[in-house]
């Protein structure tokens, strides 16, 4: 554990907390894409598999819960308690094109042809990408509110602390996962434009215009 | 296949 690695962690948990506090206080899920949290989901639940099978620490092992735990009541208060909020119609991703390609690539490209590795891999490219519902829906209404922005930018800032913690990891423990690295690097990319933008544009200004 | 690294990371 080091300082990059705890951050990130807590700017992880930071967005999520977020999310889901906006859509409750709000009791809407407006501008909130449906998919991409659905996406999340799918993606905390094949990778934390390894509750079952192996234990870490105690720290992973309650943030690993409390991460399946916020992704689902998420998805809960956008399909079910806040079904009539929703924008169905601005949240057409096709995820299909997502989760069909990441799952050929997870069986082709992993560290171990096994099941649970398998699915491991297949978290990873597809966290990489889940962000891509909530961006094309934020592109295609043209804005997106104050707080939706500061979810995106403590996402986009956990995995870019991420790869600091790789660095650091590199350095001092030798330590490095090629598939994780190149994933994470595809992940923040994703984000630089948002980056770029919520600086620039959406630190004071509401609402939040592209 | 890659060496499979320790999963400690969320």
């Amino acid at each position: 554990m080091n300082v990059f690695r705890l951050t990130g962690d807590l700017s992880h948990l930071a967005a999520i907390i977020i999310l889901l506090l906006k859509i409750w206080k709000s009791r809407s899920c407006a501008g909130i894409s449906g998919k991409s949290q659905i996406l999340f989901a799918i993606v905390f639940t094949t990778r934390y598999l390894d509750l079952l099978t192996s234990f870490i620490s105690l720290y992973n092992t309650c943030m690993k819960v409390i991460y399946i735990g916020c992704a689902y009541a998420t998805v809960y208060l956008i399909y079910a308690k806040f079904r009539a909020t929703y924008d169905g119609n601005h949240d057409s991703f096709r995820v299909e094109f997502l989760v069909v390609p990441v799952g050929g690539l997870s069986v082709l490209i992993n560290h171990d042809f096994s099941p649970l590795e398998i699915l491991w891999t297949f978290s990873i490219y597809l966290e990489s990408v889940a962000i891509l519902p909530q961006l094309f829906m934020i592109s295609k209404t043209g804005e997106a509110e104050t707080i939706t922005t500061h979810y995106l930018f403590c996402l986009g800032l956990y995995r870019a602390l991420y790869l600091f913690n790789w660095i650091w990891r590199f350095y001092f423990e030798g330590f490095f996962d090629m598939i994780a690295i190149v994933a994470g690097v595809v992940q923040t990319v994703l984000y630089c434009d948002f980056f770029y933008l919520y600086v620039t544009k959406g630190w004071f200004s509401r609402p939040y215009r592209l | 296949c890659l060496r499979t690294p320790v999963k400690d990371e969320l």
